[in-house]
């Protein structure tokens, strides 16, 4: 995750982005 | 979506709409660039998965958006035990589609939660979906939305009727009192819920002893207990083979000589 967010609570299928976020949140 | 609300653009961006024979059946939700959750009741009417389309960065079902993008299906896994040990259990289905999804502000794929979420303490939790807004049947082109509480599984086996028809590996949702719930044609969209400013799916729109009784809440498949299965089968499962860009001036090539041989002919 970009911008000062925490990496994502949940498990992440993707790679390249952040699970669980909203727009440039998920970036 | 029943008493629910038009869903703000870009608010749900894992939101998908599964379509068969072009029709607008069942949600589902992004959990990876290919890789798209969904119910097994949303595909067991034909085993014909040319039938079906995905569409993602979609809020209206009838104007496609900037971020609006549209797959065709190459795989869909059902869940084992899907239909045995309960006629709706294991109602969760995997759906790879033929190429990959392009992320942007609007399309983005939602976190599976761990198994040992904890669901207790008044987590708040949404369903989303394009399914019917009215016990009358009527439907909305606009995705709805709204909060719905978790209903304790002991609880609502009491309001079902019997333990046998909620199986612990499914829980329900619903606003009692203010009547909030999903209907015909939620099924297999996400229930989600926040966990410190990250959404995790733990819910796939499942059944229901139909929409305008408030005593008999929506029933969902409980994905974290579905969540080893579904993480195992999209890192072992193949991802289908796309046709290479390098592979169209060959394709050109050969059309090219085929209409000069068929255009020759009549010059002798």
């Amino acid at each position: 995750a970009v911008r000062g967010h925490p990496k994502s609570q949940g498990i992440s299928l993707s790679s390249n982005w952040a699970c669980g976020r909203r727009g440039a949140e998920g970036r | 979506v029943l008493g629910g609300v038009s869903a703000p653009e870009g608010k749900w961006p894992w939101q998908v709409s599964v379509h068969y024979a072009g029709f607008h059946v069942c949600g589902g939700s992004i959990l990876n660039e290919y890789w798209v959750l969904s119910a097994a009741h949303c595909f067991d009417r034909d085993k014909n998965v040319k039938a079906y389309d995905v569409y993602v960065g979609l809020k209206n079902l009838k104007v496609a958006g900037n971020d609006t993008q549209w797959f065709e299906v190459n795989q869909v896994i059902l869940h084992p035990t899907y239909q045995v040990n309960h006629p709706i259990g294991g109602d969760v289905a995997l759906v790879q589609l033929k190429s990959r999804i392009v992320f942007s502000e609007s399309v983005l794929p939602i976190c599976l939660p761990p198994p040992e979420v904890n669901l207790t303490g008044g987590v708040k939790c949404w369903a989303t979906g394009w399914g019917l807004v009215s016990q009358r049947g009527a439907t909305s082109d606009e995705l709805q939305e709204a909060q719905l509480p978790l209903i304790p599984v002991p609880l609502c086996q009491i309001l079902y009727g019997h333990r046998s028809y909620v199986l612990p590996n499914m829980l329900c949702a619903g606003d009692i009192w203010n009547r909030k719930t999903v209907c015909e044609g939620d099924s297999g969209g996400p229930l989600v819920c926040e966990f410190n400013r990250s959404w995790l799916q733990i819910g796939i729109v499942s059944w229901g002893r139909g929409c305008a009784y408030p005593l008999f809440p929506g029933v969902y498949a409980r994905v974290p207990y579905f969540a080893s299965w579904i993480y195992h089968n999209i890192k072992t499962t193949p991802l289908p083979v796309e046709p290479m860009p390098s592979l169209c001036p060959a394709l050109g090539a050969t059309l090219t000589v085929l209409v000069a041989m068929l255009a020759g002919p009549p010059v002798l």
